[in-house]
């Protein structure tokens, strides 16, 4: 999380730690045995990974901590039409991790809400990014441990897609912004989601209830001027994410 | 039972003259013996006579015997001054045999043709019992009751008595009279009418355990007492009543006892009168009632039915308990329950308990858990309330929280139908908020 803060004990009691073969990820608690994340965590070089391999942990806003009691996954279900092999196409960039054991909630562990059918996305509304990723202190970027978190607004949709394509034209190949994304973030740059935080919420806030509006998918470099990060629109995958859970 | 007649012998027939009904021919000397079956006597009617007439039936005549004895000798017919006609009375027979004597002489007057007789005999039982005592002393055919039967008669005797081996005459026997029967008639040998002197007569009431005897003497009751300085006492005459495991009991007196209950189900009598005195006797009806059991109670939280106003042997109650109790015997649950009056007037069953009945713990809550509200624990009645761990858990919709123990020793909500309820996560409500105070 780049231009963040700390996130105090159990206010972000959904965030989830995933280390998939040493890399470091994000995900969100979201029922007492799902777990919801991006897919391109979960996919290596086009294949979904074992969950064997797949090590989970939530519970605590310190790494080392967690690390102390991992838990177990079951199975790892892809969105089916998530089709990233060069690492340019990041539509469909949604996974679900059942655990091999029921969560009992609590003050650290607390499922977020699932968008509620025909959910918005207001432009310049405020959201909550999180994240065990790459973070910053102003003058130099590092790996932190502690759970940071970050205020961002959503991101006109046109506006984004002009910011890509102004990319695209100096750096060549970038990912299309699809309808199945979002962005959010601040133009001046400086406040943004980063590397290791993929997977994680980005939360907006309804009647004091929060809600998984976004997963981290991808953006240009972090906290650049004029880029934004860019989240997985899960209000789109209500009816996939209900029937997953339900089938499995 | 009677001997069935012989059937060599007839019981009816028909007899007639030679040649009858031509006329009989001259010189004749014919006889007919005519025999019934024991106990039964001959009744001979003529249909037709016809025989030459003369006085004193000198020449032709018919001649009835009886063994010997001369019954009748007949001659001439119905419209003759002259002989002897029978007319239309029957002959009867002393005994079972008939002896009838047919005869002719050689004259036979031609202007006569004189056809004989015709005559029809029957078997006619003798009624030996209404029979004349015989003159020769031997006194009556029965000492004491006689029953004619058919071709016979048989002896009988009052009770008391017994018939001796002559099956003629009685002799004093009232021992040994076992009466078995719920109800009956006892006397003394001649009541009312004094007996024989010195007897002892013994009489048994033994009926059915779970049955208790009640003696009703009636008002004439004689049995001699005599008096003594301390009053009357049954010294020489007496009826002794000893019911089992008390003391025998001596009567006498010109006093009826009147009722007597036993309370038992076996009573003797002993009736003695000596040598001298006189006692008229007694008579007495006996009557069984069923053994009483004492009331069976009642029972808390529970009913006892029927409800009647005595119990007696071999009736039966039935236990039932109000709603949300359950019927325990020894610490055990019956379903059902039910005792019976036995005859030793005791219920073959204490009467159960009534306990409250137990709907077990009730469905553990996952994320939940539950309350009483009212109630002992899990008794009928109770009531709990389901409650989730909040703030990270809440009930599902609407459902129902307020479950009660029913009668059926099951949990229900106020809806007929038994829903678990269910705690549902709570989402995206962390107990602490991020707070920036910093502008």
């Amino acid at each position: 999380i780049i231009g963040g803060r700390d996130a105090p004990e159990n206010t972000i009691p959904w965030q989830v730690l995933l280390s998939v073969d040493g890399a470091r990820g994000g995900g969100m608690v979201i029922a007492e045995r799902w777990i919801m994340t991006a897919a391109h965590n979960v996919v290596n070089k086009g294949q979904t990974v074992s969950h064997v391999i797949l090590r989970i942990f939530m519970g605590h806003n310190d790494v080392d901590t967690m690390k102390q009691s991992p838990l177990n996954a079951t199975s790892v279900h892809v969105h089916p039409e998530y089709n990233n092999p060069n690492s340019l196409n990041y539509n469909n960039d949604i996974a679900l991790i059942k655990l091999q054991d029921t969560i009992t909630f609590n003050s650290s562990v607390m499922p977020l809400c699932l968008p509620a059918e025909g959910a918005t996305y207001d432009t310049n509304v405020m959201g909550l990014v999180s994240g065990f990723g790459i973070a910053d202190d102003g003058s130099k970027r590092f790996l932190t441990n502690k759970l940071k978190y970050v205020p961002l607004p959503v991101v006109d949709q046109e506006t984004c897609r002009n910011s890509i394509t102004s990319v695209k034209r100096t750096s060549g190949s970038i990912p299309d912004l699809t309808n199945n994304m979002f962005c959010a973030g601040i133009p001046e740059g400086g406040k943004d989601s980063c590397q290791g935080d993929s997977g994680s919420p980005f939360t907006l806030t309804e009647n004091g209830r929060h809600w998984a509006a976004g997963i981290v998918s991808w953006g240009v470099e972090c906290g650049r001027r004029g880029t934004y990060g860019v989240y997985t629109r899960v209000a789109n995958y209500l009816d996939w994410i209900k029937k997953t859970m339900q089938e499995n | 039972c009677s001997p069935l007649p012989d059937s060599e012998l007839q019981m009816y027939g028909e007899v007639h003259s030679p040649e009858y009904p031509q006329p009989y021919p001259p010189n004749l000397q014919e006889q007919w013996d005519l025999t019934v079956p024991e106990g039964y006597q001959i009744r001979l009617t003529f249909t037709h006579l016809d025989i030459e007439a003369s006085a004193n039936c000198y020449y032709d005549s018919l001649t009835v015997f009886y063994k010997k004895k001369v019954l009748g000798k007949f001659c001439g017919n119905e419209n003759s001054a002259d002989g002897y006609h029978p007319g239309n009375q029957p002959i009867l027979s002393p005994g079972n045999s008939l002896t009838l004597v047919f005869q002719s002489d050689k004259n036979n007057p031609e202007r006569h043709q004189n056809v004989g007789f015709s005559a029809q005999y029957q078997a006619i039982d003798i009624d030996e019992c209404s029979a004349p005592q015989p003159g020769d002393g031997s006194g009556p055919l029965c000492s004491q009751i006689c029953l004619n039967t058919l071709g016979s008669y048989l002896c009988s005797c009052h009770h008391g008595y017994e018939l001796r081996s002559d099956q003629h005459t009685c002799v004093l026997s009232c021992g040994g009279g076992i009466f078995d029967e719920p109800e009956g008639h006892l006397f003394s040998p001649g009541y009312p009418n004094h007996p024989p002197h010195a007897m002892s007569c013994q009489y048994i009431i033994s009926v059915e355990q779970g049955f208790t005897i009640s003696l009703n003497f009636t008002d004439n009751f004689h049995i001699e007492s005599m008096d003594t300085p301390e009053g009357p006492k049954c010294l020489h005459h007496w009826l002794q009543v000893t019911v089992s495991d008390q003391q025998p009991m001596k009567l006498c007196g010109r006093t009826s006892p009147g009722l007597i209950d036993t309370n038992s189900n076996l009573v003797k009598l002993e009736y003695h009168i000596d040598h001298e005195g006189q006692s008229n006797g007694w008579s007495l009806e006996y009557r069984t009632h069923r053994v009483m059991c004492p009331f069976p109670g009642s029972i808390v939280k529970g009913r006892v039915t029927p409800v009647l106003s005595e119990y007696l042997y071999r009736d039966y109650i039935y236990a039932r308990c109000d709603q949300g109790y359950k019927l325990m015997m020894n610490g055990q649950e019956v379903e059902r329950f039910s005792t019976i009056c036995q005859s030793n007037g005791q219920w073959h069953l204490p009467l159960p308990e009534c306990h409250i009945i137990d709907c077990g713990e009730p469905e553990p809550l996952l994320n939940g858990g539950f309350n009483f509200l009212s109630g002992f624990q899990n008794q009928y009645l109770s009531v709990v309330q389901y409650r989730c761990n909040e703030p990270f858990y809440r009930l599902f919709g609407d459902a129902n929280v307020n479950f009660t123990c029913e009668a059926d020793r099951k949990w229900r909500s106020t809806h007929d139908i038994i829903v678990q309820p269910v705690c549902l996560p709570v989402c995206g409500q962390p107990t602490n908020h991020i707070n920036v105070y910093q502008r």
